[in-house]
């Protein structure tokens, strides 16, 4: 028996607007610990994970691990049928090959439940080591979401530079180049207006601007956004979920040939 | 030319 109730149910609806362009088909992993989900882009190149621990959750019922694979697509029709205020609760019953997702208004004055047919996915499960990254960017992520944005109308890739005088995030294509630095100001007086470097090493990189936009769907999950980069290792750009967990993607570079 | 590297290069398949 599984038994999730989320009260800010927009986090869910959030996630899967951030995830569902990405990925079309993924198991949600199910365990005392919380609810997750790892998956790889059709192309394996980007992978996405999710956390949401089960301590976020106002109720969480887990009696044995259960892995529900689910077209992204079809859970996000679903949510779309919840408002931004409803309190959401994910049921399933051990070895059933459907979910229920339930909807309540605040005021208990609407329920609806939507059943949903699982899918039997297999999908190539990665490990990935703990790592001890060169630079790591903290940023405002609606700035890395405008940035990525801006650049793509310049070019198809972009370089991310971290040295100790900033973050610099450079494109060129037909029509020609653009650089765009920031730089670490962190006396600002909101810390989700900061951005602040960590750096050990200096590290540049080369990714592909259409994957960096489709991770900045995560934007309105949190105010600021995290870019983790070393030079043999793919960039981790993870979005914090508040007091829940997190929505990560870790992107492969780009090589010079 | 910049070649696109897969995500299996860095992390193991379980």
């Amino acid at each position: 028996m599984l038994e999730l109730r989320l009260v800010q149910g927009s986090l869910l609806k959030k996630v899967l607007e951030a995830i569902k362009d990405l990925v079309t088909d993924a198991n949600f992993d199910c365990s005392t610990s919380g609810f997750s989900l790892q998956a790889m882009d059709s192309s394996h190149v980007a992978l996405v994970a999710l956390l949401l621990r089960s301590d976020g959750f106002e109720h969480f019922r887990c009696d044995r691990s259960l892995s529900m694979g689910m077209n992204l697509n079809h859970v996000s029709k679903l949510l779309k049928c919840a408002s931004n205020d409803d309190i959401i609760t994910i049921k399933a019953d051990d070895d059933a090959d459907t979910v229920t997702f339930m909807f309540e208004s605040p005021r208990q004055d609407k329920i609806a439940d939507f059943e949903m047919k699982l899918m039997d996915i297999k999908s190539e499960h990665l490990g990935i080591p703990e790592a001890e990254y060169q630079s790591i960017v903290k940023m405002p992520s609606q700035e890395f979401a405008r940035i990525c944005k801006d650049l793509s109308s310049i070019g198809d890739t972009v370089v991310i530079s971290v040295t100790k005088e900033g973050v610099k995030f450079s494109t060129r294509g037909d029509i020609g180049s653009a650089n765009i630095v920031c730089r670490q100001n962190s006396t600002v007086d909101k810390p989700e207006e900061a951005t602040t470097i960590q750096m050990k090493e200096p590290v540049s990189l080369t990714f592909a601007l259409r994957y960096m936009n489709s991770f900045t769907k995560a934007t309105p999950l949190s105010s600021s956004v995290s870019i983790s980069m070393s030079s043999d290792l793919p960039v981790v750009v993870e979005y914090k979920i508040a007091e829940m967990g997190y929505l990560r993607y870790y992107l492969a570079p780009k090589i010079e040939d | 030319i910049f070649i696109q590297v897969y995500l299996a290069i860095y992390f193991l398949i379980l």
